[in-house]
């Protein structure tokens, strides 16, 4: 299983829940690999320091790359490996323009270490470029993490008509897994208005489970750790292990 | 002046700050025009309802596009025009890659109208790609805004790096304008900590304006009103305002 975790609108989360879900997955026993395909690299200096010179995934992407088994890291979460990112992916739209091929390097990247792991989450940077539309077309599924707020309502048509002609191109199994509200803060009339309103446009896609806004999940980066191994008890780890539930119960 | 709003890191209020700013400046008296190069069109759909069928700025940068001034549009407030986007813009890489011009044609479309206006405020997506850079050729001055989070802190050295680039090879006379504190929530240790540290890495570049997180700057947009005409008397219309004065005392 496959997922790629992404919308084009920035800052709703997606780092986050990309870090976090993997983590979760891992802390069950599952053998994961998390694949940062955004040039800011946020997932990776969530586990990794500069210093400590690692290759990066672009290495493994460009024609004649190096073999992505190269370049997996191991993190200190037990069975969570990581592909880190680095700025130079900013640089493939421009290498790969007009191959014939482009959008499917991450997917053959993939298909050699696929095998060696139960799960594989993508996080993707907030664009629907070439780097989403690669992790898109080496996905089985797509999660939307969604900010309760008007601008987030108004860019979903153009992120499902991506996914849409994704799956009507080149990847025919591709599935929403599932639409995620996140930072949520139920305490305005606006973020309960929006709420209403993504519920009636994505109906039973929306996960039951609601992530809120937890400080605990914006320091935990920062000590280079995930959610379970930070704070444990925090509202934030028992948010996002009651997602990983219902990840695992959708497929 | 051109101001463009720029900061890859995604949803730390770029657009909030590009409306408001520029609302500001009108409702001082001063003709603004807001050019929105994000193809997710949220500036555009914070003035205009997209049944109301007007033109985007993407017909006025394809080679022999249309001119500007048939896409310009009134909006509500006086003395502010809007240049609208469309998710059409997400193709003007692949339709310009390798072309010499490709980073100067927003410099050349505005020059045309450039006289017609006292400032110019510019929205950019949450990317370095030929979208932000277009809007970095063509402007005097860039304003960073900047949310007090661990992702935030570490992203500036490429943007810095990018202004750099510009400021090096095509146009010497681009200027930091300042760094703006945005989304701000003074009661975390962590945002008052990263706060240290940004005002250590910018100096005086850090605005002394702070925007506080406040819901009514959220809320405006979903009415197609600017802060000033939606709550005038809100804790983010008073900052902005503040904002606008902090921006004409620097130039
Ligand atoms: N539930 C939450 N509670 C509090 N803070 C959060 C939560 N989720 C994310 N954040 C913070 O909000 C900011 C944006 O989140 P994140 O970086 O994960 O979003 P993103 O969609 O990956 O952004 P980008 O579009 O730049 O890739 C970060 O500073 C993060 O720490
Ligand atoms: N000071 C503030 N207080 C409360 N909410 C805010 C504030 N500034 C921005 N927001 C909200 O935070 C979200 C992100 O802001 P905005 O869309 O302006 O950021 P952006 O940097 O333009 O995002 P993107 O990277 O997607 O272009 C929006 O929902 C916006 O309404
Ligand atoms: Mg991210
Ligand atoms: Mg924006």
């Amino acid at each position: 299983m496959i997922i790629s975790v992404a919308n084009q609108k920035g800052g709703v989360g997606k780092t986050t829940t990309a870090i976090n879900l993997s983590a979760a997955l891992a802390h069950k026993g599952n053998k994961t690999l998390l694949v940062d395909m955004d040039p800011q690299a946020n997932a990776t200096i969530s586990f990794l320091r500069p210093e400590s010179g690692y290759r990066n995934i672009y290495e493994a992407l460009v024609p004649h790359g190096c073999p992505i088994r190269e370049i997996i890291q191991k993190t200190q979460t037990d069975n969570l490996h990581l592909a880190p990112a680095s700025i130079a992916l900013a640089k493939l739209e421009a290498t790969l323009a007009g191959e014939l091929e482009a959008h499917f390097c991450l997917k053959d990247t993939l298909s050699k270490v696929k095998k060696d792991f139960d799960y594989i989450v993508i996080d993707t940077p907030p664009t629907l470029g070439i780097l989403t539309v690669n992790a898109m077309v080496a996905s089985t599924h797509v999660l939307v993490p969604i900010q309760s707020s008007y601008f987030a309502l108004e860019g979903t048509d153009d992120l499902v008509e991506t996914i849409d002609k994704v799956k009507k191109r080149v990847n025919p199994n591709l599935q929403i897994l599932g639409v995620l509200l996140t930072i949520y803060d139920g305490r305005t009339i606006l973020s309960r208005d929006i709420h209403q309103q993504i519920l009636q446009v994505f109906g039973a896609k929306l996960f039951k489970t609601i992530i809120h806004k937890n400080v605990r999940l914006e320091e935990a980066p920062a000590y280079k750790e995930d959610i379970f191994s930070f704070a444990p008890s925090s509202r934030g780890a028992l948010e996002y292990y009651q997602l990983t539930e219902e990840v695992l119960s959708r497929v």
